[in-house]
């Protein structure tokens, strides 16, 4: 698969996910 | 209480796919007259000697199992139920000597904690939890996480063991508005953890504060997937789903298992590979394991098949023994074994290779 289709990718997704999701 | 176990039995062996692959070391006879339902293993602690040990699920008992000398094994343990029949054994990682179960009829009602008191030894066993559970999972950090309740007041709770096994702490993640039906752990995140839903969608937790940090819907053509094992790499999550639902296809044959790559970020998700069998053998998943790089299934046919998910492709078949199809099937956690077991308490261990 090309990595493209997936949009943006960022190593830290975990922490930047729970820095944006309520708590 | 007696050796009731074994001889290395003869068959049933390894068809032509890939015979190197599978080989025969032991059988153990479940004595229990109900029927046998669910295989695993585990570390059991005694006089100071921890021990990979067998356990075995029949409909109202669960034995366990210690190793002896040239491949047998010895029960030394059994709790009996009356009410409710097993459903399946939920092993907790990192907790040695307690190993929890799920009790029910088509849905869990139950779930319990075996283990043996200290003081006499004797078996017990304690309710963790009742009501209407779709999913539970062991979890490392002896966690264990499950699903109960309808879809407006659905919970997601986890109960965490002490290291004897005793005084569980509880914590509840935001519940998402769909049903959950199965629960990962993420490899390479020890805080994350997976779930998919009824509706397709794959949902990620943040265990250490509870919060649902996405939900991300993956491709329709394969309806309530279940989720392996899932692993982060690189800024993706890659996550091996099976397919229980699947519909066979003459294109494809009969796809078991699906590695999919999803970025978390964006949500957007694309199928890697498919995990079908090989020419000439049909069958639809039934119910299997996966183990780092290893992915074994029961299919409807009644054969066992085993996938190695790096070369993407079947490397071994076990076919049905005549009249008597495979039933469950599971990685050993303590060992690189395959456990087989049948409804009527035959459990053959393989050494794979």
């Amino acid at each position: 698969c090309n990595k493209a289709d997936l949009g943006p990718i960022s190593l830290n997704w975990f922490e930047e996910l729970s820095s944006e999701a309520p708590p | 209480h007696s050796i009731e176990q074994t001889e290395i039995a003869d068959l049933p062996a390894c068809d032509s796919l890939n015979p190197g692959n599978l080989q025969l070391v032991s059988k153990l006879k479940n004595p229990s007259g109900s029927c046998s339902v669910d295989v695993s293993a585990m570390w059991w602690e005694r006089a100071g000697l921890k021990e990979p040990c067998i356990i075995t699920a029949c409909e109202y008992v669960v034995s366990l199992w210690k190793p002896l000398d040239t491949w047998q094994w010895k029960n030394i343990y059994t709790w009996h139920f009356t009410e409710v029949p097993v459903l399946q054994i939920v092993p907790v990682p990192d907790v040695c000597n307690l190993v929890c179960v799920a009790l029910g009829n088509l849905e869990i009602r139950e779930l319990r904690a075996l283990f043996c008191s200290p003081d006499d030894g004797s078996e017990k066993q304690v309710l963790l939890k009742s009501g209407n559970i779709k999913a539970v999972l062991g979890l490392t950090k002896r966690r264990l996480v499950n699903s109960s309740g309808t879809l407006c007041d659905q919970q997601v709770e986890i109960m965490t063991f002490a290291e004897d096994g005793g005084n569980k702490e509880k914590q509840f993640l935001m519940p998402p508005e769909e049903t959950v039906l199965t629960f990962a752990e993420v490899q390479g995140l020890q805080e994350a953890l997976l779930g998919t839903t009824v509706m397709n969608n794959i949902v990620i937790w943040n265990l250490k504060t509870g919060q649902l940090l996405k939900k991300m819907h993956i491709d329709d053509s394969y309806q309530a997937s279940v989720c392996h094992k899932a692993y982060s790499e690189m800024g993706l999550l890659f996550v091996i789903l099976s397919h229980p639902c699947a519909k066979e296809s003459e294109s494809l044959g009969s796809p078991v298992f699906q590695l999919i790559v999803i970025n978390p970020k964006t949500t957007l998700n694309v199928g890697v590979m498919l995990y079908c069998l090989p020419p000439g053998q049909a069958g639809r998943f039934l119910e299997g394991d996966v183990k780092d790089d290893r992915a074994a299934a029961v299919l409807t046919s009644g054969a066992v098949a085993i996938w190695d998910l790096l070369l993407g492709h079947c490397t071994a078949l076990l076919p049905p023994v005549p009249d008597q199809n495979w039933s469950f099937v599971k990685w050993s956690g303590t060992d690189s074994h395959l456990l087989a077991g049948q409804k009527d308490g035959n459990i053959f261990v393989y050494r794979y290779s």
